[in-house]
């Protein structure tokens, strides 16, 4: 099955 | 000092119903343009980011930058005793306020006010960058909730795949599997628009996109953005006013 990403791993803290 | 009057209460209410599943406290960070949320859920897999323009109120007032820490649930409670016609009127004070008060009223002679208590939040504030994506669909709002709802059915992972046929929605579960194939469409009732720069294919959990669709009663339609490898943007206009927006970042084949 797929793996879930982080969406932290796409977006960059501001 | 913040206060600002939504005629349509209703759109607020509507607000708070569609993210409320996903996010338990969120800022409402209040502004001279606009009254803004953006929060991820718990377990970091989406964002929700909430916009309405200073335009979207009457009388609207915002000497300076404020952020209001609310509980989603509890300001449901409250939006419970929103009449469907009321408007509701926003106050707060300026220096770290520790309540907003709201007032509801309608065209009858009632007048209600509720004092929702505030907390502070911190947040993780992302930045999202202001890409072109490569495929973007605009759809019925309803149709799309009905599709993701069909389809959970069958498993907890959806393949999105926009290409040339139109946008195939694709689960595969233990019972078996579906497809649901939306192409375009000028029909004006159950319009489709697609625009196509290159094919996409991802996977998404449809869980997530199942508390999107709670954003339905928001807007007649919805727009769903994506580029490879990376979060789809799942969007409900609010007029002119503003948008619900949610991302939720797809899944990947170990």
């Amino acid at each position: 099955t797929p793996m879930q990403n982080n969406l932290k791993e796409f977006f960059a803290m501001v | 000092m913040f206060e600002a009057q939504l005629v349509e209460g209703k759109t607020f209410k509507a607000i708070i119903e569609a993210i409320k599943d996903l996010v338990v406290d969120c800022n409402l960070d209040c502004s001279e343009e606009e009254v803004a949320i953006q929060s991820m859920d718990s377990a970091h897999v989406s964002l929700v980011a909430v916009r309405l323009s200073a335009s979207a109120f009457s009388n609207y007032r915002c000497d300076r930058p404020n952020s209001l820490g609310i509980n989603t649930a509890n300001m449901s409670k409250i939006l419970k005793m929103l009449g469907k016609d009321d408007s509701i009127t926003f106050k707060a004070e300026d220096e770290s306020p520790d309540s907003l008060t709201m007032l509801f009223e309608g065209g009858k002679s009632t007048i209600a006010d509720f004092e929702l208590k505030l907390m502070d939040i911190e947040t993780e504030q992302l930045g999202i960058p202001d890409t072109p994506y490569q495929c973007t669909i605009q759809m019925r709002a309803d149709e799309f909730q009905r599709i993701v709802r069909d389809l959970q059915v069958l498993g907890d992972t959806c393949t999105i795949s926009c290409g040339k046929e139109g946008v195939r929605f694709s689960v595969t579960g233990a019972i078996g599997n579906g497809n649901i194939l939306v192409r375009s469409s000028d029909e004006d009732k159950d319009k489709v628009t697609i625009n196509m720069e290159e094919p996409v294919e991802l996977n998404f959990a449809l869980r997530y996109l199942n508390f999107f669709t709670k954003a339905t009663p928001l807007a007649e339609n919805v727009v769903i953005s994506m580029s490879p490898d990376v979060p789809v943007v799942v969007e409900y206009p609010i007029e002119e006013f503003g948008h619900v927006k949610f991302y939720l970042a797809p899944k990947i084949e170990e």
